[in-house]
């Protein structure tokens, strides 16, 4: 049988939250080492990696590596009805149809389990390899997402380019255009609120604000996020999940034609 | 104007 047990449950609804404008239903692929997911929204333009270890949940047990298909939208909405600080455990039988959620609140007064049926899918799966980016940015969440949601009213595309002396954020469009541009903190008081660049090589790539808006939803996991970028290859945009793991969305390039 | 991408073009099917 496979049971997790989450304390820090507002985790997992944060998750949630972050995955279910992109994907309206994926597998979460459950082994011994922690629960995975990955999946491509409708259009193959973005793919969502997610990564929980085992070792975050204060209880996890395995028996058989197991896949549970699931319609996001219907798990977002069982999640909705856990309390922020409800301890949250997922149960299933090996060879389930369906998959049990307990939400335990924390003076164990109140415990609430919902059933919901699990679905066969069968979604391609990509091989990302391991990269070495050219650029990688490190900054706060709200900002980028501050950023992101500003830039996108000037059109429907971001430019995003990285040089030493910073990162510039660039849209065009029919009212105007935006530049927005990002130096590297010298020094902060908080780690949290640092802008931090890792340059090999300048790069310069164009991507849909749409997609990064979606992406944006994960702000509340998260005080930080990660921009990864090369030439020619999809940007990474990745969110911790408290020290358990990460949501990483992976987003293809425009390219001029 | 930039053409979208699908990202099939950058990683292979498993």
């Amino acid at each position: 049988m496979f049971e997790a047990r989450l304390v820090q449950g507002n985790l997992l609804k944060k998750v949630l939250e972050s995955l279910k404008d992109l994907l309206t239903e994926a597998s979460w692929d459950c082994a011994d080492t922690g629960i995975q997911l990955q999946a491509m929204d409708n259009s193959h333009v973005s793919l969502v990696s997610v990564q929980l270890r085992a070792d975050g949940f204060d209880k996890f047990r395995c028996d058989r590596q197991l896949s549970m298909g699931m319609n996001l939208t219907s798990m977002s909405k069982i999640l909705r009805c856990a309390a922020n600080d409800d301890i949250i455990t997922i149960k299933a039988q090996d060879q389930a149809d369906n998959v049990t959620f307990v939400f335990e609140s924390p003076n164990q007064e109140k415990v609430a389990d919902y059933e919901m049926k699990l679905m066969n899918l069968d979604q391609e799966h990509l091989g990302i390899p391991e990269t070495d980016y050219a650029a990688v940015i490190k900054l706060p969440a709200a900002e980028f997402q501050r950023i992101i949601k500003d830039l996108s009213q000037f059109g429907e595309s971001v430019v995003i380019s990285c040089t030493k002396e910073g990162v510039k954020f660039s849209a065009a469009g029919d009212i105007g255009v935006g530049n927005i541009k990002l130096a590297q903190t010298a020094s902060v008081d908080k780690e949290e609120e640092a802008v931090t660049i890792e340059m090999q090589e300048p790069v310069t790539l164009t991507f849909a604000c749409r997609y990064l808006n979606m992406f944006t939803k994960a702000t509340c996991l998260a005080p930080q996020v990660t921009l990864s970028m090369s030439p020619e290859v999809p940007l990474v945009v990745e969110y911790k999940i408290g020290d358990m793991g990460h949501v990483r969305y992976y987003l293809a390039p425009k390219i001029e034609d | 104007t930039p053409i979208q991408n699908d990202l099939k073009e950058f990683y292979a099917i498993m």
